[in-house]
């Protein structure tokens, strides 16, 4: 099917908004520091952990709330979810950096903004190593003006992927992609004419994404060996279906 | 496995209407 010009209008709407995420994962982080006492501080690391849980938590109900996920069972929903969270949660980073990051920095999902040199300098070399990776694929995107349509059409790509193992409905997953594919590759072509080839630029970013979130998945889960993971959450849940 | 992702399909098998 073609898709119709509203069609990736309707996947927009779907998007959430930042200011209610951002408000949410605050509230989250003010009530878990009320739960503790004055002088018993969550450490960075653990901060960082909330702040991915909550925007995790964000990006199930997303894709929950979408009518094309909603087209599967939720067996299928939670097979594609747990093979892709760590893309989308990439994915969500990287937007969100396109979007609102200065030069030389992170912006959290917080609205905060911190110096990237300020955590290389306390970072291992893991951590360090995956900041350099996704700052310098933010770097692309940027160059690429990569946009907000862009940008959900890669979501839908990484979350509908047919090759999942024990995916029952695999042609429904098959069709989706193949119609969200087309959207992106009209739009790129309808918005940046001058940019003949950037549908393919933007499709040799998810291989990068891929790799960077199974970077990310192998650290968070050396952190989890070391203890250092908060239990009870959707991300330690998310990790342990990968590493069982 | 399925044990592992209870929560993971608590969200997405909630009923909203509640």
């Amino acid at each position: 099917t073609i898709p119709s010009p509203n069609f990736l209008h309707q996947l927009l709407e779907g998007e959430q908004d930042e200011g209610q995420l951002r408000t949410k994962v605050l509230t989250s982080l003010q009530k878990e520091q009320a739960n503790r006492g004055k002088h018993d501080c969550l450490n960075t690391f653990s901060i960082m952990c909330k702040m991915a849980d909550q925007t995790l938590f964000g990006l199930v109900e997303w894709a929950r709330n979408s009518n094309l996920f909603k087209e599967l069972k939720v067996d299928d929903q939670m097979v594609l979810l747990q093979s892709c969270w760590s893309e989308l949660l990439v994915l969500d980073h990287l937007c969100r950096q396109v979007t609102y990051g200065k030069e030389g920095c992170i912006y959290l999902v917080t609205g905060q903004q911190i110096e990237v040199s300020t955590i290389i300098s306390q970072a291992g070399m893991t951590l360090s190593s995956l900041v350099t990776r996704t700052q310098d694929l933010v770097s692309k995107l940027k160059a690429l003006q990569f946009d907000r349509q862009e940008f959900v059409c890669l979501k839908y790509l990484v979350l509908f992927n047919p090759d999942v193992k024990s995916v029952q409905n695999r042609r429904q997953v098959e069709q989706t992609q193949e119609r969200v594919n087309r959207a992106l590759m009209e739009h790129t072509q309808q918005s940046h004419p001058g940019h003949s080839d950037k549908f393919g630029q933007l499709l040799l970013r998810l291989p990068e994404v891929r790799s960077i979130s199974l970077q990310v998945e192998d650290y968070l889960y050396q952190r989890h060996l070391l203890g250092d993971l908060p239990c009870n959450s959707l991300l330690a849940e998310m990790l342990h279906g990968k590493h069982s | 496995k399925k044990k592992d992702n209870a929560l993971l399909r608590y969200l997405l098998d909630k009923d909203d209407t509640v």
